[in-house]
């Protein structure tokens, strides 16, 4: 079983702003 | 056929050949006859001049016209006669032609730095203690254990009233010194110029004494310096480069005037001389086609061996490492391309969220992954992991 990509549209980067990559 | 490759296209040792160095260069004489004017000798006619150009021009030999000294008339009765070779040059003998008695004393100098320093390789002279301070050569021309400059005896007057100084390197040398083998020899036989001191006329008397003294003129045609253009067995002939000036035409990785040193490249061990059995071949450094500069180290030469020492510098195409031979952090190493291929290396690409970082295995290309991701860059959940909404936690455990 192939798992899917993890979907960046489902993080929640509330209270991790400072890591969140640049796109 | 390139002399310094055999047929198999390995290096060897190659000189270039035995030639008159002298031939066609300038000499300066410090004193030629003609200026002003008398009637035996008148520089500004060519018929009646006598100018040193008349040394080195070729067929000298054949000419009947000589360089003639203006008449000297006051002690000292020295004039000097210097050559320019151009580059160095390893001599092999040096000879000069009198159209007149020789001198009594012949002084022989070289200089290995283009005339600013000058060191004596020899001297003729029937009183060697009383102008020049040296002791007369022993008979069977042997000297001490190293080359040094010999007084020879003095050169005598021909049949036909002419005489001829000729020097051959091998005087003064001990025998048994092999050019190749002997640093000492190798620095004895270079020079870039050389010059002849006259330092006393053929006549009789005291010439210390003016009143002894009757008007003399030093008399010569065809100097010969017989030498090869010294490449360090790295070149088989020397040419003129764009600026006219006389240079080696290097071989085996090696450049400068006389093949003295490694090109840039070509730094993977020491520069060395070749030699009859070693050709000592500058070699180009490792670098798999990803880098066009480097540098040497001793150290690393020591310890491989005396095998390379070598370091590539700024390796490109995201490679790494003394020979470019590994990825830059941050890569891996493609397996279907070979280390040589400008994409050898391929960027690791792991995932923003589902990687602990950025640097992959640099074989395998495996990311490092957080709990409960998996794949190559870590971009996917692991079987019985679903993907959360943190993104510190990207993946958890399925309930």
């Amino acid at each position: 079983e192939v798992m899917p990509t993890l979907d960046m549209a489902l993080f929640d980067w509330t209270d991790y702003e400072d890591l969140k990559p640049e796109v | 056929a390139d002399p310094c490759y055999d047929e198999g296209g390995a290096p060897r040792g190659c000189v270039p050949g035995l030639v008159n160095a002298a031939l066609g260069r300038e000499v300066l004489a410090s004193s030629t006859c003609g200026q002003p004017a008398t009637r035996a000798c008148d520089a500004s006619d060519p018929l009646r001049a006598h100018p040193a150009t008349l040394l080195t021009v070729a067929g000298g030999s054949a000419s009947s016209v000589c360089w003639r000294s203006d008449m000297l008339q006051r002690v000292p009765l020295n004039v000097t006669l210097t050559v320019a070779l151009g580059k160095a040059f390893e001599l092999v003998f040096v000879s000069l032609r009198f159209c007149s008695a020789p001198p009594a004393s012949v002084a022989l100098l070289k200089s290995q730095d283009h005339g600013r320093n000058w060191a004596p390789l020899g001297f003729f002279s029937s009183h060697c203690a009383l102008d020049y301070g040296r002791p007369h050569a022993p008979l069977d021309g042997s000297g001490g254990p190293g080359p040094e400059a010999l007084c020879f005896p003095a050169l005598q007057a021909q049949p036909d009233g002419g005489g001829l100084m000729a020097f051959s390197v091998q005087d003064g040398s001990p025998p048994g010194l092999d050019l190749d083998s002997s640093p000492v020899l190798q620095d004895w036989v270079t020079a870039t110029d050389i010059r002849i001191l006259l330092t006393r006329p053929a006549v009789p008397g005291d010439t210390r004494d003016l009143d002894a003294i009757v008007p003399y003129s030093y008399s010569a045609t065809e100097l010969q310096v017989g030498g090869r253009c010294k490449c360090n067995g790295h070149a088989s002939r020397c040419l003129l480069d764009a600026q006219g000036h006389l240079i080696c035409d290097c071989r085996h990785g090696t450049e400068g005037p006389d093949c003295g040193r490694c090109k840039p490249f070509y730094c993977d061990r020491p520069w060395q001389r070749a030699t009859a059995r070693e050709t000592h071949a500058c070699l180009a450094c490792s670098c798999n086609g990803h880098a066009r500069r480097c540098r040497f180290n001793m150290e690393l030469y020591r310890l491989s061996g005396h095998r390379s020492g070598g370091v590539c510098l700024n390796c490109r195409h995201n490679t790494a490492g003394r020979h470019c031979h590994y990825c830059q952090e941050g890569f891996y190493r493609d397996p279907d391309r070979s280390l040589s291929d400008r994409r050898a290396c391929r960027a690791c690409d792991c995932h923003p969220v589902g990687a602990a970082g950025k640097t992959c295995n640099q074989t395998t290309g495996q990311c490092p992954c957080k709990d409960g991701v998996t794949g190559l860059t870590c971009n996917r959940c692991a079987l019985g992991f679903q993907q959360s909404r943190s993104p510190v936690a990207p993946c958890v455990k399925t309930p």
